[in-house]
């Protein structure tokens, strides 16, 4: 997968980080100090469609040319999280209990064209 | 995107860099309170102190290791795995004090209905600091109630005999009292202790705060069970 960069159209992960503390809950949420909310954005043309980031194995170059000469046969492909990893949040909760948990899938880790 | 078809993230690239963060932060707000079953972030009133934060987690730690040692489990005491994908939670819930006399004082626990509501108990353990008088052995009786909500009727009352002889952390299961607590939605659970003389607070050490008795929790979400017909 590849990470945004400047004027990157392509299908790519954006950073996006989340400072609790900017937002005023730094009191409630005691680990971590923040949230990666990262996010897959860009275009997936059709020859790219399939390919979870941007391989360049010489199978996928003649799969894409496939692809790129079939377009009417391929659909329409959309850049989605390829690899996601829990959120870990120790906080209090209403009753000032301190409660550990694992949200799953919160962190983009990797984009790819469906 | 296909023309005229709304694509998530396209919007986003059109917004002004200040708004596009702000509806970034709101959707971030948005994601975590609703995984953690919460309408509104939490209110803090009185967090707990760092020192006894520590000393339960230093606590717990201990306290795994050793039951794993006494199982013959390898050291670190694996916690037992969940099928991946189950959100698991761990509890620490610091006592509130009760009513006390003489020879008996009272300690809540409480659980927010969230929590209740949305998870099922895997284990739960109750740590007391005994601070003794003297050499000997002190009888205590441990009664574990679930008063409801407007403190009249009490259910789910178990009452357990310990002998204190020395100083230090004891451990109480009380899995069972709290999954019953859970099960029913409630959100306190009430512990009293009962010693069969006048020995001062009962045993419990509560003038330091890194002694203070909790409860440790483990929990996981509950999954909709789901039905198969063939």
């Amino acid at each position: 997968s590849i990470d945004c960069s400047g004027d990157s159209r392509m299908c790519c992960r954006k950073e996006f980080f989340v400072d609790f503390k900017e937002i005023g809950w730094e009191d409630w949420i005691i680990q971590p100090e923040g949230y990666h909310m990262n996010y897959c954005a860009g275009l997936c043309p059709l020859h790219m469609a399939g390919i979870p980031g941007l391989a360049a194995s010489f199978h996928t170059a003649v799969l894409n040319l496939i692809k790129a000469n079939n377009a009417d046969a391929a659909v329409d492909s959309c850049c989605v999280p390829t690899r996601r990893r829990p959120l870990s949040l120790l906080y209090y909760d209403r009753d000032s209990n301190i409660v550990k948990t694992d949200i799953p899938d919160m962190i983009v880790d990797a984009c790819g064209c469906t | 995107a296909p023309k005229g078809v709304w694509c998530p993230t396209c919007g986003l690239a059109a917004l002004a860099p200040t708004t596009r963060r702000d509806v970034l932060i709101a959707l971030a707000k948005q994601s975590i309170l609703s995984k953690l079953h919460l309408e509104d972030r939490p209110n803090i009133t009185h967090p707990t102190s760092r020192g006894a934060l520590l000393t339960a987690l230093r606590r717990i730690r201990a306290q795994r290791t050793d039951t794993a040692l006494s199982s013959g489990m390898p050291r670190g005491g694996r916690v037992p795995r969940l099928r991946p994908g189950t959100q698991e939670y761990q509890i620490l819930s610091f006592a509130e004090s009760g009513s006390s006399a003489s020879r008996s004082v009272r300690l809540h626990f409480h659980f927010t209905r969230e929590l209740a509501g949305s998870t099922e108990i895997l284990q739960a353990t109750l740590y007391l600091f005994w601070a003794v008088p003297g050499p000997g052995t002190y009888p205590v009786t441990i009664r574990l109630s679930q008063p409801d909500p407007r403190g009249l009727n009490v259910t789910g009352a178990s009452e357990t005999r310990l002998e204190v002889q020395r100083d230090g952390w004891a451990t109480l299961d009380v899995g069972r009292a709290v999954q019953s607590l859970f099960s029913r939605g409630g959100q306190k659970l009430t512990v009293e202790l009962e010693v069969a003389e006048d020995w001062g607070s009962p045993l419990l050490s509560v003038h330091s705060e890194a002694h203070w008795p909790f409860v440790a929790a483990q929990a996981r979400a509950r999954t909709p069970t789901r039905v198969q017909r063939r």
